[in-house]
């Protein structure tokens, strides 16, 4: 279940880094 | 929403934006943006710091979308200019303030709101040189004073 936890993180982390992207113009 | 301990480095940055919503939400904007591309770095795994980060992305996402008019907004280029400039309006009031032997609250607010700012013209590359002094006389200057007046003495 730790291994779940770390990749719903890692794929929230990955959300937040694309919205930051895309708020900047940069996708 | 309350601040994790974790991204405590950003409070004021983040409180600074809060006192610039109205005065001058470019501010607010680019302040949260910084607040936001460093919390990330900071900690964005542990689902308190998640909670939080989501809350400002979205905080964020509404207001390009409200300001997105604004060349300021909708140009990082343009923003870089009006962040920096209003940066050094800050430092150059406490500046003269200081050199004037006028030491108060205010002048110290600037000062710091000044190094503040400079932190946030991060977000548009690498800061140049001359940025890097100004921020570092700046907190420095904010401390010392704020210290001298809590101690009841006279800056020097």
């Amino acid at each position: 279940s730790s291994t779940l936890a770390s990749s719903v993180a890692s794929s929230e982390q990955d959300e937040l880094s694309q919205r930051l992207s895309r708020l900047r113009g940069q996708v | 929403m309350a601040l994790p301990a974790q991204l405590k480095p950003i409070q004021h940055h983040l409180r600074t934006a809060q006192e610039h919503e109205k005065r001058d939400p470019v501010v607010a904007y680019y302040c949260r943006l910084y607040a936001m591309q460093t919390g990330m770095k900071l900690d964005s795994k542990t689902p308190e710091c998640r909670k939080f980060l989501i809350k400002l992305m979205d905080q964020l996402e509404s207001m390009k979308k409200e300001l997105g008019d604004n060349d300021s907004i909708s140009q990082e280029v343009v923003g870089n200019a009006h962040i920096e400039n209003y940066a050094l309006k800050m430092f150059l009031y406490a500046d003269n303030e200081d050199r004037a032997g006028r030491f108060h609250k205010n002048m110290i607010k600037s000062f710091y709101s000044a190094s503040l700012l400079l932190d946030v013209l991060s977000v548009f590359g690498e800061l140049s040189e001359e940025n890097i002094q100004h921020r570092k006389y700046a907190r420095w200057k904010a401390t010392y004073i704020h210290n001298c007046l809590k101690n009841g003495e006279t800056p020097q």
